[in-house]
């Protein structure tokens, strides 16, 4: 799964 | 939120604190790329299309302050001190690389919208953004101490995200493929920099 498609990073 | 992630964010804080301090205080933006500096602002504007979307109080506020303060430095280049800047030494063709990261970006994403695609292009832009900067480093021959100290804190911000995602993907299984290729190259363009700088 990925999740790095939340964006929470700057 | 993480050690590396914060320190991070505090050292590219600390990198714009040190340009704006370079600008006010000798009232000159000699050194410093303008492409270079567009291309961030382009970074910003279009990575924080969704500003509206709440992550915390900290996410919010730093794109609100990436976001005015790379328009402000345009601003101060453009406008109040733009008789210190020679566009002779500050000759980079960035349509290229604009270009080809929105070409990156509309081939390589993780979803086919508007705002991930510009998401994305954000990425793969910030990854070059610098080689404006680098490439009149070259040509002038020597930077100012200051240059190099803002070089530094961008170099070392680009560096902690790398620790940061290597302690985001064993303590909570986060992936980014996208963040991770543009961010590593970004790195290394950095520390060729500083390999070169150190030699010398």
């Amino acid at each position: 799964h990925n999740n790095g498609h939340k964006h929470d990073e700057l | 939120m993480n050690f590396f992630r914060l320190t991070a964010d505090l050292m590219h804080l600390m990198s714009i604190f040190v340009l704006l301090l370079k600008i006010q205080k000798t009232r000159s933006c000699s050194g410093i790329s303008f492409k270079t500096q567009l291309l961030y602002a382009v970074v910003f504007v279009t990575r924080y299309l969704d500003l509206p979307k709440w992550i915390s109080l900290y996410n919010t506020l730093m794109k609100i302050f990436f976001i005015a303060t790379s328009i402000y430095i345009l601003y101060l280049m453009k406008v109040k001190f733009r008789a210190t800047y020679d566009p002779s030494q500050d000759t980079f063709r960035i349509e290229f690389l604009l270009g080809a990261c929105l070409l990156l970006a509309l081939v390589f994403n993780y979803s086919f919208s508007f705002i991930e695609v510009l998401w994305t292009f954000s990425i793969y832009l910030e990854a070059v953004a610098i080689l404006p900067q680098l490439f009149m480093l070259s040509r002038t021959g020597e930077a100012e101490t200051i240059t190099t100290h803002y070089l530094f804190a961008l170099g070392a911000y680009r560096g902690l995200y790398l620790l940061n995602w290597i302690w985001r993907f064993y303590t909570e299984n986060y992936a980014d493929l996208i963040v991770w290729i543009a961010g590593a190259i970004q790195t290394a363009l950095y520390s060729d920099f500083f390999y070169i700088y150190y030699k010398k």
